[in-house]
């Protein structure tokens, strides 16, 4: 690396008199002396990087890369992993070859007592040998980064795992850190792209005002007026990015707006300047593609298997915490199988993904629409409903099913699909009789599943907030409502039944007993998926529209069964009525499309 | 959309893959009609 160029960086030690945006302001957090290189990107466009001096300068945005490797005549597919810390992130798979080429780029976070040594697994994938560990190396990146070089990259052996000191192949990468200065513009244009309705590329004292609004300072909002006029440093009634750039650095320097990252909800430390900068940086580019390689493993060994990330991602390992920031990048869900006693990724569909990334992934989005939000998505699922229940709707039922090939059994369903005339209908089918046995049928002690679903069942309200619930205003109160709760349910045992868009949309009743009565709870039409109910900022459970219904048992005592309305899904049918006897394993309702 | 069962305290005994799972954060894909678990009180234990 190094790239001939190297020299001292004027800008980040310079503290006045500059004339960019950034040179004028004082910033002590990012007084370190880096060396500037130019790294040349695989897409052709060039960026200004820093190599650093020494270790006091470990702190920050490093941008590796894993560029290529030659794996001394071995074809195969490829794919390799970078582990650095409690993380693991792994590039997409090569093509056959015996020089894959990966070009993928990660931002790792650097931090002074943190991990140095990075380690590179690169596996091999065929139809026979599955994620293979066939190479490896380890890598100090503090001396990576503080060593002399003219090259743009750096290439490594590859060590055989199975064989001391055997080398199979090479590694070419590139690291260098993100200059601090282009940190905090790069954070800037992200919240402004963020805020920025009109899309003209800088924000309106309304605008302004939502944003000030969204970073949670009260003091700040109080001044929203001052601190715009602040910002506009050219007095044209607008922040343009540098100019937004200039006042959130200057303001962290001196009165931080920012308490708490707006993505993953973390409490700030505000002597700790550039760790928050880089903190925010790194949230605020989950999730967003920016980043070519997918992460969030605990091992180079999971990140092999393509499904494992997801397991981590939910299992809340990730550094930045849980949430949206883990959510953000889910376009597929980890479950357990438990027929088959496998792991298996779900797909949901892209759309309903882009969705929930624009509601849910920030928590700004999430903030500022507040009230807007839900009439968007009240507006949204009723459009569907109505669209879902005309006969043109029944067009798509072809493309769903062929979408969901491998979890939709239309040999389980009751008629075939030319019966359907909505989509809506189709939504709703019914399954042939005796496809869903019911488990110990002659005993009502036992408890069945009520639908086909992602279950989570925890003992008590606290271990289900401990391991899943986030939303901070959880309660089983909050959930039953006044008019059914008692305080025989307070910590009751919670189980969980998350509906996938494929699945059977009918529910069952999972004792046996009578129905005591229904209870309608208005609400909105959050999503119901872990994204939502994984975050701090939504409290889908306790917001959403829902019925619920109180079950006297023999066994059990009473039990709610809430069902629980989601964006789109948002209609709520029940086929039983309060005084009716079910039997566990009757059909108990459905959800359909619409608000 | 999402059915929520909430069993009073003590009531139910959750089958214990189903708990495991939900400790890792871990969601298990489940068929209507599979057993969740088995009442506690002394009338499901007599009719055991």
């Amino acid at each position: 690396m190094g790239h001939g160029s190297s020299k001292e960086l004027p800008e980040t030690t310079n503290t006045e008199g500059g004339s960019t945006a950034s040179s004028r302001i004082k910033r002590p957090h990012i007084s370190r002396v880096f060396r500037r290189l130019t790294v040349s990107r695989g897409n052709g466009s060039s960026s200004s990087a820093l190599k650093l001096v020494s270790a006091e300068d470990f702190a920050g945005i490093a941008l590796l890369t894993l560029i290529s490797a030659d794996m001394q005549q071995f074809k195969d597919k490829w794919l390799a992993c970078v582990s650095f810390g409690e993380q693991t992130f792994r590039t997409h798979i090569s093509d056959q070859t015996e020089k894959p080429v990966w070009n993928s780029e990660k931002k790792l976070l650097l931090e002074k007592n943190g991990p140095r040594l990075a380690r590179i697994s690169v596996f091999e994938t065929n139809r026979i040998s599955k994620n293979n560990l066939v190479g490896y190396c380890e890598i100090d990146l503090l001396e990576l980064l503080t060593q002399e070089s003219d090259s743009d990259f750096e290439v490594f052996e590859l060590f055989d795992p199975a064989a001391t000191g055997k080398v199979v192949g090479r590694i070419s990468l590139s690291c260098s850190v993100e200059d601090p200065i282009e940190t905090e513009k790069n954070f800037a244009r992200r919240i402004l792209a963020i805020m920025d309705y009109n899309e003209d590329g800088k924000l309106s004292f309304s605008e302004f005002s939502d944003l000030i609004k969204a970073f949670g300072n009260q003091v700040a909002e109080n001044k929203k007026e001052e601190l715009f006029k602040a910002a506009d440093k050219n007095g044209d009634d607008a922040v343009s990015m540098d100019e937004l750039a200039e006042l959130l650095a200057f303001q962290q320097e001196n009165e931080p707006l920012i308490n708490c990252c707006p993505v993953c909800g973390e409490i700030l430390e505000v002597s700790d300047k550039l760790n928050t900068l880089v903190h925010l940086s790194l949230c605020f580019d989950e999730g967003t593609g920016n980043q070519v390689m997918t992460g969030g493993f605990l091992t180079d060994k999971q990140a092999s298997y393509g499904w494992m990330f997801k397991l981590s991602e939910w299992a809340h390992f990730s550094s930045y915490d849980v949430g949206l920031n883990s959510g953000s990048s889910a376009s597929h869900i980890l479950v357990f199988d438990r027929k088959t006693k496998r792991l298996v990724e779900e797909l949901i569909d892209k759309k309903i993904v882009l969705s929930m990334r624009a509601i849910y992934q920030s928590k700004i989005g999430l903030h500022l629409m507040d009230k807007g939000a839900k009439e968007i998505l009240l507006s949204i699922s009723e459009k569907q409903g109505r669209e879902m229940n005309t006969t043109e709707s029944a067009g798509d039922i072809p493309k769903f099913v062929e979408f969901f090939k491998d979890q939709i059994n239309l040999a389980e369903v009751k008629y075939p699909l030319e019966h359907f005339k909505t989509f809506n209908e189709f939504f709703i089918r019914e399954l042939k009789p005796g496809t869903r046995p019911i488990a110990s049928m002659e005993r009502d002690d036992v408890a069945i599943c009520a639908a086909d679903s992602r279950l989570m069942a925890f003992k008590s309200v606290e271990d289900g907030q401990r391991f899943w619930i986030k939303g901070r205003k959880f309660s089983v109160q909050g959930l039953l409502g006044k008019e059914t709760y008692s305080s025989a349910f307070a910590d009751g045992t919670l189980v969980i039944f998350r509906l996938a868009p494929q699945d059977y949309h009918r529910f069952h009743s999972p004792v046996s007993g009578t129905i005591e009565k229904f209870v309608k709870i208005p609400g909105c039409l959050y999503t119901v998926n872990p994204i939502a109910v994984n975050s701090k900022y939504c409290n889908v459970f306790t917001e959403n529209k829902r019925e619920v219904s109180i079950i006297s048992t023999a066994h059990f005592g009473k039990v709610a069964f809430v069902a629980i309305g989601a964006t789109m899904v948002g209609s709520i049918t029940f086929s039983k009525k309060a005084g009716d006897h079910v039997k566990k394993g009757d059909e108990y309702g459905y959800f359909s499309f619409g608000g | 959309s999402t059915v929520i069962c909430v069993f009073e305290k003590d009531a139910i005994e959750i089958d214990e893959d189903l708990l495991a799972n939900s400790a890792r954060s871990l969601e298990t894909l489940v068929s209507v009609g599979m057993k969740l678990g088995v009442a506690t009180n002394k009338q499901a234990k007599v009719n055991l």
